[in-house]
């Protein structure tokens, strides 16, 4: 069933070798070595989750009336299935509580709710808006279940479950669900 | 079901918008622009499936006798999903035929069969040897499905699918095959 294949790919062909040195990566990028950003840095990548897996932002600076800035990038390079130094890129971005202090973060949506989005999309996978929601369900848990057996994982990642009324992937409270 | 899922995941994340065009970032590759190459380089990307859904190697140019030898990239870059600048990178390598003479393309193995075979040889996703090779099948006929009705993508690619009896995701033979 295509939610089990789509977790299973997203861990065996992403999150189990991207997450495990998670944080030594982000204690290597620039926004951590300064003194000034240091304290205000997650060390987890957040992997976003909207509810309505309708994740239309390419980016996450996008529309979020300027409260959040792109701010760099931490990469990872391996070789695999024949692409020599593949490039891994998670994207740091910075992000302005509602007090106006501003933190540093690594995050992305989680990259299969694009892929369900654009096969109800277009329509020709055959899949409808409640199939969605069923299928995401199904992929969140499992993902879920996936992870925690895994023990190098635990603790470089958080997903992030909201709510996103407007559908859009993002609300106008993205930045404060970050922030938390 | 799982076939389904890492066919569409395939398709909408990666070849949909990789394939097009495809030619033209050849054409633009310094070995495509090198006079003496031009003639011998494939314009289409060659997406290798071994049999055994054993895709070993992480590079073409590991265990092929010096006949396959990695040349270079293209690279195609794009937001997506929250990652800013996300980075498509396919590798350029070149190949000696039998005759000696030496070929350029940009290869890669299709790259859902590692994530196949991972799950396989974990265990822990639950699948047998015979339900990999079940699943392989119907991938390769989803996506070939696909691709046929993306006028975008007609020419742009060949799917080598080839028998790899040693169960290593590659043959004495792979450079033939390809040269083909
Ligand atoms: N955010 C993010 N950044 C990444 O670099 C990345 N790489 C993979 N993934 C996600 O992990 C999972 C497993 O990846 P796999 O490579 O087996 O399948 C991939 C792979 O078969 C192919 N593909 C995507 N990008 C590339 C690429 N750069 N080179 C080769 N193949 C690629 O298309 C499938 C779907 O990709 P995405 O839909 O982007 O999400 C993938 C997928 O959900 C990523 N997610």
């Amino acid at each position: 069933n295509v939610a089990h294949g789509l977790a299973w790919s997203y861990y065996f062909g992403y999150l189990k070798f991207l997450l495990p040195g998670m944080d030594k990566r982000i204690e290597c990028s620039k926004h951590w070595k300064t003194d000034s950003t240091k304290r205000r840095m997650c060390k987890k990548i957040l992997l976003l989750y909207p509810s309505s897996c309708h994740c239309r932002l390419r980016r996450l600076d996008e529309d979020s009336s300027g409260r959040i800035t792109h701010e760099g990038e931490v990469e990872l390079l391996q070789d695999r299935a024949g692409v020599v130094g593949r490039v891994y890129k998670n994207t740091v971005y910075s992000v302005v509580s509602k007090e106006g202090k501003k933190f540093y973060f690594v995050g992305e949506y989680v990259t299969c709710i694009r892929t369900m989005y654009e096969m109800e999309q277009s329509g020709i996978a055959g899949l409808k808006p409640d199939d969605t929601r069923l299928l995401s369900t199904k992929f969140l848990i499992t993902i879920k279940q996936i992870l925690d057996r895994d023990k190098d994982c635990t603790n470089m990642y958080r997903i992030i479950f909201y709510e996103d009324s407007d559908q859009s992937g993002k609300t106008a409270s993205l930045p404060d669900h970050i922030v938390k």
